[in-house]
């Protein structure tokens, strides 16, 4: 589909952030800055299936790392593989020819574009997962630039998604 | 007007696809 090869990766990046911001969880999560350690992100995967990520799994995920960018990095590809083992093991799908995210831009550079690919992924597993309805409501509810963006974003996910 | 696509609205065009993907099954194609 041509409109997804015009995807704007850093405004994605914003409106996923306005996104995550609806699952409430307790650390700030209202600028870049604030995902790139993952444990935003590890919160908000455990709130989109509590039985995949677990208490254990998010255990693996440090929390306080600070300024420290290998940790974050570390976390990162904790979460990337996460998602990536999620979407085969219970979504039963996998994901071609999406450009993975670089977490090391991520943790390192705090980088919107790769934080926005990242954030992406988490939305697929949302608008997939067993209680998809109440995520997709919410998604309705929020403001219609926004809900183009998500949709454009989806669009891209489910063009590249194989059982 | 910029809002409308194929004769339907902006509005209706996040309606349907929202809609659709509630009704999507897990692994089929969009």
């Amino acid at each position: 589909m041509a409109a997804l090869e015009t995807v704007d990766r850093v405004e994605l990046c914003e409106s996923l952030l306005t996104w995550i911001q609806t699952f409430g969880v307790e650390e700030p999560c209202k600028t870049v800055e604030d995902l790139t350690s993952g444990a935003v992100m590890a919160q908000v995967l455990q709130k989109i299936d509590v039985v995949y990520f677990n208490d254990s799994w998010i255990s693996r995920i440090k929390p306080d790392v600070g300024d420290n960018w290998r940790l974050k990095i570390s976390n990162l590809k904790k979460i990337l593989k996460g998602i990536l083992d999620y979407n085969h093991e219970v979504l039963g799908q996998q994901i071609n020819d999406f450009t993975l995210p670089d977490v090391t831009l991520i943790g390192e550079h705090s980088d919107a574009a790769e934080l926005g690919r990242m954030l992406q992924l988490i939305l697929g597993c949302a608008v997939n997962c067993e209680q998809k309805q109440e995520y997709i409501q919410t998604i309705m509810m929020m403001e219609e630039s926004v809900q183009h963006v998500v949709m454009t974003a989806i669009q891209e996910l489910m063009s590249k998604e194989s059982p | 007007d910029p809002n409308m696509k194929g004769g339907q609205t902006s509005e209706g065009v996040l309606a349907n696809f929202f809609n659709s993907l509630l009704t999507k099954k897990a692994g089929s194609p969009g």
